[in-house]
């Protein structure tokens, strides 16, 4: 008989033999079959082993195969000097199953009572892609890039081309590429190797409104280009740039281009290479930047926050009118005010003005009245002065309250109170007196 | 008013004058709103008169001028809660305040008399100056009710020759003195508040000159008579009371 393999495979176990620590009976053969899910390898490690040491491990034994080929026969234990002890290094087995047969003979030497054999195993992830190209000429596992996965691997291609449905080979591809990262990296299929020929490739960096995308072209260009009376012309390879409202750019020739700042968010490349010649192709490195917005200018009574040398893409700006003046924007007072600098360039709302405040015409006093000592219109900081109809009425406290207009739209007599002046009746103090009459 | 003199404009700027029904009183202004006068000028036959039966008039010296003016409105008549003189004989809280539905504004022939200060004292002997559009004389105690403001000046009495002078008198027939009264005026008799003056002020003038309001005219056995003296509500004594209800109201 022999143990089926567990139906659902384990990621790591343990073996001994029969009775286990106690010494193993004899006339046994016990056989176990060990997996792991498919892409592991077993790893398996005696912890201990002690049995009856022979010449070729004859009489009793642990044999470890995989697929029928012997990975090793052991036996003995780690003192003796005959027999074979595997060590502490692990057993890797090629593939996921592994198969241990123990067995032992009918004698078992009455003074060394062997107690067999503990081993561990655990599911070791197989590195597909390091594993050496097949002999049988099918090629590699991933004709670009292989990257290993846990219990497998897959494979990917370079830029410019695409996994074909065998999952592991790859095609030129390189049409309708969108990059609309802020920032990347582009280059000709095969770069810095010669480009396939009748190639037509197609890139498109896309990025948000906002944004202008630079292109800096590495050193090493190459776009073969004709010689014409003109000099040299981009007949046969070219790539061309294309950037909306402006006139597209072909460029060929060994000189790299260098930097070319877009102001556009949106470029075209088109890579075009007849099936004859030679180029070695390009590469570049995009990046963006945030448009700018004019610096907003001045703001008279008022200040412009933050004060930058340039300002960007969503960028706020705020102002505050100083102490005593108010935010106006066409006609009408606003609470507050901030502008954000568009993709397009241009500040979302123009900069508002500031007004000085008034405080409105003073309450009028009963039985007073109210005269400006200074100012202009209830303005900030005019001054007006309460008085009382006197001798009638005489001002609560005894004194001309003088308010003045404050940055609060308040008429204060000081920056704390409020005052609201009041006259006072003047009791028992008629105008004019009885006579007197002096004869007596 | 007997024995006393023509008020000159302007001199005696506090005097309203009350008129209910065919009966003449007086009053003081002691607020933009407020009239202070005794309480049997707006209380007639047990009752109350209303608002609109008040007829008062403020600033003019001359009944003929008064008259010519409209009377100020009357919004309410407070009178206080203790005065009960069924028969004329208790004049005890003769006191009663009249608010007016419009503030005054006040000028050289209205301004208010001023409410008695911790200060001010009623010493014996001092003298008072009460006025009105009352009962006056024309020599030989021939009466008639003037139509002149007038005024009088009179001593402060002290309270026990007031008492003194009601002894004898039948009590049955005569209203008692309490402490909420003073009397003012002299043994000899000539000059003394009268009818129609009810409810006109007793001033009395402060240190710095400063009339105050010290008696409102309420009652007297006879007027200018020798022997006898006019009795005036002691506002002093009603400070409080005045002002909870201004304040009230």
């Amino acid at each position: 008989c022999v143990p089926l393999p567990d139906s659902d495979p384990q990621m790591y176990g343990e073996i001994h033999s029969p009775q286990y620590p106690l010494p193993y009976p004899p006339n046994q053969q016990k056989q176990w079959e060990i997996s792991v899910p498919e892409g592991f390898q077993i790893s398996l490690t005696f912890t201990h082993l002690d049995i009856e040491a022979s010449a070729g491990c004859y009489y009793d034994s642990i044999t470890v195969l995989y697929d029928e080929k012997v990975l090793g026969k052991f036996c003995g234990n780690e003192n003796s000097a005959d027999g074979r002890h595997p060590g502490h290094q692990p057993i890797l087995s090629p593939g996921s199953r592994l198969t241990l047969i123990f067995q032992s003979d009918d004698y078992n030497p009455d003074r060394n009572q062997n107690v067999g054999f503990s081993a561990q195993y655990q599911a070791i992830d197989i590195d597909e892609c390091s594993a050496p190209e097949p002999e049988d000429g099918s090629g590699p596992l991933c004709s670009q890039i292989c990257l290993n996965t846990l219990g497998s691997y897959l494979c990917a291609c370079h830029h410019g081309y695409e996994l074909r449905s065998d999952e592991r080979t790859c095609i030129l591809s390189c049409v309708g590429g969108v990059f609309d990262e802020l920032e990347g990296h582009l280059m000709s299929p095969g770069y810095p190797n010669p480009s396939p020929d009748a190639l037509s490739c197609q890139y498109i960096i896309s990025v948000e409104s906002g944004f202008t995308v630079s292109l800096n072209f590495s050193d090493k260009f190459h776009i073969e280009s004709v010689d014409t009376e003109e000099g040299p012309n981009c007949l046969y390879h070219w790539l061309e740039v294309i950037i909306p409202d402006r006139n597209p750019m072909k460029l060929c020739g060994g000189t790299s281009p260098g930097l070319i700042n877009t102001n556009s968010n949106i470029v075209k490349l088109g890579y075009n290479i007849d099936n004859q010649g030679q180029s070695n192709g390009w590469s570049l490195e995009y990046s963006t930047h945030r448009v700018t917005c004019p610096v907003p200018g001045e703001v008279a009574k008022g200040r412009v926050t933050p004060s930058l040398t340039e300002y960007f893409y969503r960028d706020y700006i705020f102002v505050r009118c100083d102490e005593g003046y108010k935010l106006m924007m066409n006609g009408a007072e606003i609470m507050g005010f901030s502008t954000m600098c568009q993709s397009n360039g241009e500040w979302h709302l123009p900069l508002p003005e500031c007004h000085i405040i008034d405080c409105g015409e003073p309450d009028p006093l009963l039985n007073g009245g109210v005269n400006f000592l200074s100012g202009f219109q209830n303005q900030y900081l005019s001054v007006v002065q309460y008085h009382c109809n006197e001798p009638f009425y005489s001002p609560y406290g005894g004194n001309n309250v003088s308010l003045t207009c404050e940055a609060d739209r308040q008429w204060r007599s000081n920056h704390d109170v409020i005052l609201r002046p009041a006259c006072l009746p003047v009791c028992g103090r008629p105008m004019k007196q009885i006579e007197n009459h002096f004869q007596r | 008013i007997i024995g006393g003199n023509d008020a000159a404009e302007h001199t005696i700027p506090w005097q309203a004058l009350i008129n209910v029904g065919s009966s003449r009183g007086g009053g003081m202004i002691i607020a933009d709103r407020w009239i202070l006068t005794a309480a049997h000028v707006v209380v007639l036959n047990g009752q109350v008169q209303t608002p609109e039966a008040l007829f008062v008039y403020l600033g003019v010296t001359d009944v003929h001028q008064i008259i010519e003016n409209l009377s100020l409105n009357v919004t309410a008549v407070h009178v206080h809660s203790e005065y009960n003189n069924p028969n004329n004989l208790n004049f005890d809280h003769d006191i009663a305040l009249i608010k007016l539905k419009d503030p005054i504004t006040f000028q050289a022939a209205i301004m208010p008399l001023c409410l008695p200060s911790e200060d001010d004292t009623y010493d014996t002997g001092m003298m008072g100056m009460v006025s009105g559009f009352g009962i006056t004389d024309k020599g030989n105690q021939r009466r008639f009710l003037t139509n002149k403001l007038k005024y009088v000046h009179v001593p402060v009495v002290e309270q026990k020759k007031c008492s003194i002078s009601l002894k004898g008198k039948p009590s049955s027939r005569t209203p008692r003195l309490t402490n909420n009264m003073f009397c003012a005026g002299t043994p000899e008799g000539g000059k003394d508040s009268c009818n129609g003056d009810s409810g006109s002020g007793f001033t009395l003038q402060s240190e710095n000159g400063r009339f105050w309001a010290a008696g409102i005219v309420s009652w007297g056995l006879g007027c200018g008579q020798k022997g006898t003296y006019g009795f005036y509500t002691k506002v002093a004594n009603y400070v409080d009371w005045i002002n909870k209800i201004m304040r009230e109201n």
